[in-house]
């Protein structure tokens, strides 16, 4: 219906104001519907402004910021309608160290209310986690699966190596 | 909802039966390139439901049953078992506990299970519908995947808000 | 044939007059997501004659020009200049130091230079012909593209044999 | 010509085993013209088994499976025609720690007749250049460079945090 798509972007657009400005540590961002007259085939453009640089087309920006800037729209709708549960594949690949801090924080806060499924080979991200699944091939072409629980003072590279034997 | 546990035999390279136990919070899978990770992420989407080989990087429905390796033969069937908690009552059935499973074998023949009872396709998607975790959703991202939030046409993001709707 | 340096002023972040010194063997560029390293990188294709502004992450020619920060203005013009030792004559030119100048304007004017004579875009891109730095080139690897060498067609793989050959 | 073609086709396809084994520590490959008798239309198949496992569709590989084929086979054209200089931007953001070194030990190799420019996160490929540009952006929207060159004893992830600064 109209009123549930308007209601839908405009609660979707705020979170995103607020969850890019978290992750990007300040900025600004816009959700602009392309057609407002016809909600049923209007498109929604995104336009975002990294802290102290213009707002530019979303292909200008870097493989990072553009990484960083689709999570924030997938946590806006998380936070708009949430889903008991969350899959992530390596979508903390192209972030620095700093970038992937905050995305950490971010999963943290919202894994109080919903599960996450989180595939990396970044030890920052995997010190997110209380609980690893070490997938191995000690069988070439047969994966075997080790469940570890983190010990607090845990350090996740060695975890990684001991895996890769 | 919360999902309990992931049970895999002859999907991929999980030739072994294989089982992974979800707890509330964060889960890091981890480990060497090729080791088995996004095929588990495969299994997720394919026991809830996904018909497109494509989406799980194959060109046949068949590709997923293991196909072999240097020392192992290919085997006949695979199948994927998920248990999901559902006290709280979030997904549409009103088992408090319910299991689907999901198997292929080499004929091409399918079977469907909810609760060991046979079931269509068609039940298992509606269990997820409306939750977030349904088909389209913003809870799943595959390996490469998130850029592609950006890169989408205005109008295919669309299909998102009308999820979240 | 060797890089010497490359200079920049006015290219997408690199408001400020910049210089880049090339020695032997492997240089690394790095830094924190954002910052200008694959900028730097679209750069040198530019220099070397790219004309399509998709392969340079722009919709228009004029988007390589810096388009102004917070607290700085747009400005006019762009110029990359590269110099390069040509001694062992690897080039398709008699020159033993050559350097390669591309200006673009506001307007859309465009200006290459070959040591500071005026000439053609042709005459800098016939410079790399049949070195493997030329268009369609396999040494040139940008961000998230080493996929495309194995999704693209069986017969869009021809090019690069045609290249080598 | 007929002949070029062809003498490129095998000489590429010989360089690409030999590669392949290296990145791979094992493992076979073949390339399979998909039209011979027309080889001015003509695609070229890749096939590849890595170690351990049963030749599959490309499609099926992980995504560092797939990033490491598609270097053998750039390496294998830069191996058949050497390139004066190659780019690489970011091709290691999905390698685990012994693909990188594999790969690390690859391009030191290569460097001794090739200049090679390297954007990277990754510590392990950083120790790898003897020389490190660093990008920062003091000024937000505006890119500065320094320029490093190694110590024999420098920790990489310290200088790349001082970057970040
Ligand atoms: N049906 C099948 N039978 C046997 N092996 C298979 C089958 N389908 C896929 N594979 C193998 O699974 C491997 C890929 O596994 P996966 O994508 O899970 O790796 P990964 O752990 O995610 O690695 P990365 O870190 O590189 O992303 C490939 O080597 C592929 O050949
Ligand atoms: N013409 C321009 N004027 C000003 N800024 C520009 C211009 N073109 C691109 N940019 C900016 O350059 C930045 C991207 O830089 P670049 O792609 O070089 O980053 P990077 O260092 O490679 O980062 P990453 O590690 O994330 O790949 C974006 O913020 C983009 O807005
Ligand atoms: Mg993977
Ligand atoms: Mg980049």
């Amino acid at each position: 219906t109209r009123d549930a798509f308007m209601q839908t972007f405009y609660g979707v657009s705020d979170h995103f104001s607020r969850i890019f400005q978290r992750l990007f540590n300040g900025g600004s961002t816009k959700l602009v519907l392309t057609n407002p007259d016809d909600l049923l085939e209007t498109g929604i453009d995104v336009i975002v402004q990294p802290p102290g640089k213009k707002a530019q087309s979303l292909s200008l920006l870097s493989g990072g910021e553009r990484a960083l800037t689709a999570t924030a729209l997938l946590f806006s709708f998380l936070a708009y309608k949430p889903s008991p549960f969350v899959l992530m594949d390596e979508v903390d690949a192209p972030l620095d160290g700093a970038n992937v801090e905050r995305f950490v924080q971010l999963i943290k806060e919202y894994s109080d209310n919903t599960q996450f499924l989180v595939i990396t080979h970044n030890p920052a991200t995997m010190e997110a986690a209380p609980r690893w699944y070490g997938v191995t091939m000690h069988d070439p072409g047969i994966s075997k699966v080790l469940a570890y629980t983190v010990p607090s003072e845990s350090i996740p590279s060695e975890i990684d190596e001991a895996i890769q034997l | 909802m919360q999902i309990k546990k992931l049970q895999l035999v002859g999907f991929k390279t999980f030739a072994d039966k294989t089982e992974i136990d979800f707890s509330e919070g964060i889960t890091a899978v981890v480990g060497p390139n090729g080791s088995g990770k996004s095929n588990i992420a495969d299994a997720l989407l394919w026991v809830m439901g996904e018909q497109n080989p494509r989406l799980l990087r194959g060109n046949d429905s068949r590709d997923v049953i293991f196909a072999g390796s240097d020392k192992r033969k290919p085997m006949g069937m695979s199948e994927v078992r998920l248990t999901l908690d559902n006290s709280d009552q979030t997904l549409a059935t009103d088992f408090k506990e319910i299991t689907i499973t999901r198997r292929i074998y080499r004929s091409g023949d399918s079977q469907y299970l909810i609760n060991g009872g046979a079931c269509r396709m068609k039940d298992i998607v509606d269990i997820f519908l409306d939750t977030g975790m349904g088909k389209g959703a913003y809870s799943f991202v595959s390996q490469n995947e998130i850029d592609a939030v950006l890169s989408s046409k205005a109008e295919d993001r669309r299909e998102l808000f009308e999820e979240a709707a």
